[in-house]
């Protein structure tokens, strides 16, 4: 939520701005918001009109390299790379960024391995120095660096703008977490009124019990 | 709302929270240490 | 008019010291009013001394039959049930504390001091009673506060309880009603002979406006935090000594049994068998509250598990 916030601003900004440029103009903006250091979702760009008027022009691949922000990694540039303009630093770095947050969507323990291949990193060092300076600091993930077992544990990664074939997989999870809450409550309601009716019978046992005492007590004097 | 299944994406994935092997031995252990108590405090009840 | 009880009249209270209603009634004080603020300074320092005593005062006000603590700060000592005076090390404190209050607009005097017991309940002491005689006698009006840090955490409410012992040699007219809680078998001696030299107020909250919104502001930190933690685990020292103690008293109790004259084929005299009973029966409450408690601890634990652990992506 945080993330989002601090987004906020800047995708309205964006997003004004792709409304009022067409064609190769766009081309700056396109740079400018996947070069900035605090915008990491793009789908409110991408769904604007001018951009979507992109495709199949000579200035498409502007587009594309949108599109990859929004939802491809490092490696998809990689092996995209003759297609798609060079990448400035602070756009690779965004790029990189952003492969993490997709690592961190399937699992949550990050091998350093897979993440210095992903990444392109020469050593675990400059790996943790990416983590920590470029990632955690950025607040686009929390998490644990394991040096011992080489992993990176991660607590909280901020989302990515999601793929309209990734709503339906959401929806389920979604569906599944409301009905095991439903299923809770409806036992925790069970669990109570069970107990209110035990603490009933218990009472009147206990005052059956007293009074069979007494009576004995009385017919015993 | 991009915003919004941006962050409902985010939360989803933290799910499930703890899933481990270790964390499941530990948490069967506080499971049968406070049955036990039970135990103990139903029997000293009798 | 919810935040009038801020208000500090001074002529009031100058009056009220005056007059000094409590010296014919030793019973005059019967209600204290405690701060959200005041509440919240005091159990996080108790919380903070860990198993061990600390103290503090408090400041605040009189109103009618009733003591309002306004506010709170925390003493430099520490261990104070092992020291007959110690607040004599915290008197330079108090008075340089005291001055610079009033030169910063604050107008409340000092009108009480409470300590924490971790882990052994909300009672005075043989010491915590003759130095709040001490008080009572040159610090009027004084209250005398204690709180349970350990048992706040594992019963999930605050464990407070509010004091004012009698003068020397008074005897109540009739034994108050108090709430049950566990003693220790190490401190029970203390408690038992000192029990009837002192009554309990009854204790009540408020806050202000700007408090009830800084504490909403605060919510989410804290339902988090609360969510996040367990009394299973951070407690378990504490439970650990409960069933220590539990079993001390079990082993108590059976030796009574085993050493009384009459045998268990005869049947025992009306009053031994009502003594054995409420040992007995205490005993039984006692082990009753720690299982309860652990069993709400695992509840939570449960709940946790299934709301969070069972959804699979």
């Amino acid at each position: 939520m945080d993330m989002e916030q601090k987004q906020e601003e800047l995708i309205d900004h964006f997003v004004k701005q792709a409304s009022s440029l067409t064609g190769a103009s766009l081309a700056s903006l396109v740079s400018e918001a996947t070069s900035h250091p605090s915008l990491f979702a793009f789908s409110e760009i991408l769904s604007a009109p001018s951009l979507l008027q992109l495709e199949g022009t000579e200035n498409s691949v502007y587009l594309d390299v949108l599109r990859l922000f929004a939802h491809g990694t490092w490696s998809d540039y990689k092996s995209n790379a003759g297609r798609l303009p060079q990448l400035v630093p602070d756009q690779a770095l965004k790029l990189k960024q952003l492969t993490v947050l997709t690592l961190a969507e399937t699992n949550k323990v990050l091998p350093y391995d897979q993440l210095m291949q992903q990444l392109d990193v020469a050593n675990v060092r400059e790996l943790e120095d990416f983590l920590i300076n470029e990632c955690m600091y950025a607040g686009i993930v929390r998490g644990k660096l394991d040096q011992l077992r080489k992993c990176f544990e991660v607590q909280f990664a901020a989302g990515r703008d999601p793929r309209p074939e990734q709503l339906g997989s959401m929806i389920e999870t979604l569906s599944n977490w409301l009905v095991t809450s439903d299923n809770l409550l409806i036992s925790i309601q069970e669990k109570m009124s069970w107990a209110d009716k035990m603490s009933e019978l218990n009472k009147k046992h206990k005052k059956e019990i007293e009074d069979k005492a007494e009576e004995v007590k009385k017919t015993y004097s | 709302e991009n915003s919004l299944l941006r962050q409902v994406s985010s939360l989803l994935r933290r799910l499930p929270a703890v899933e481990s092997g270790k964390f499941q031995d530990d948490f069967l252990m506080e499971y049968n240490d406070t049955l036990l108590v039970t135990y103990l405090a139903v029997l000293t009840n009798c | 008019s919810a935040d009038a009880i801020f208000y500090y009249d001074e002529a009031a209270q100058t009056k009220f010291q005056q007059e000094k209603p409590w010296v014919n009634d030793p019973h005059f004080f019967k209600r204290v009013k405690i701060s959200a603020l005041a509440l919240l300074k005091m159990v996080v320092h108790a919380r903070s001394g860990g198993t061990i005593e600390v103290m503090g005062l408090m400041q605040g006000k009189t109103d009618g039959d009733a003591i309002i603590v306004m506010d709170a700060f925390a003493l430099p000592v520490e261990g104070t049930e092992t020291r007959v005076n110690a607040q004599a090390d915290a008197y330079e404190y108090m008075v340089d504390y005291s001055q610079t209050n009033k030169q910063a607009g604050r107008l409340e005097n000092v009108v009480g001091w409470y300590h924490s017991h971790p882990g052994y309940g909300c009672w005075l002491s043989g010491i915590d009673v003759s130095t709040q005689m001490l008080n009572q006698q040159f610090q009027e009006p004084f209250l005398a506060v204690v709180i349970d840090p350990t048992r706040t955490v594992s019963a999930g409410k605050v464990d407070i309880g509010a004091f004012r012992t009698y003068p020397e040699g008074y005897k109540p007219p009739d034994d108050p009603i108090s709430e049950y809680q566990t003693i220790p078998l190490n401190k029970i001696e203390d408690f038992g002979v000192h029990c009837k030299q002192y009554y309990s107020l009854d204790i009540t909250y408020f806050k202000s406006c700007l408090d009830s919104h800084l504490l909403d502001l605060l919510w989410n930190k804290y339902w988090v935090n609360t969510l996040s933690s367990s009394p299973l685990l951070g407690n378990g020292d504490y439970v650990a000594g409960q069933i220590s103690d539990l079993a001390e008293k079990l082993e108590q109790a059976e030796n009574h049994l085993s050493h009384s004259r009459f045998g268990p084929l005869v049947t025992p005299t009306q009053r031994k068998k009502d003594q054995e009973e409420s040992q007995l029966a205490k005993i039984t409450r006692d082990s009753a509250k720690i299982t309860v408690e652990q069993v709400h601890g695992l509840m939570s634990q449960v709940i946790k598990d299934i709301l969070f652990n069972s959804v699979q992506q």
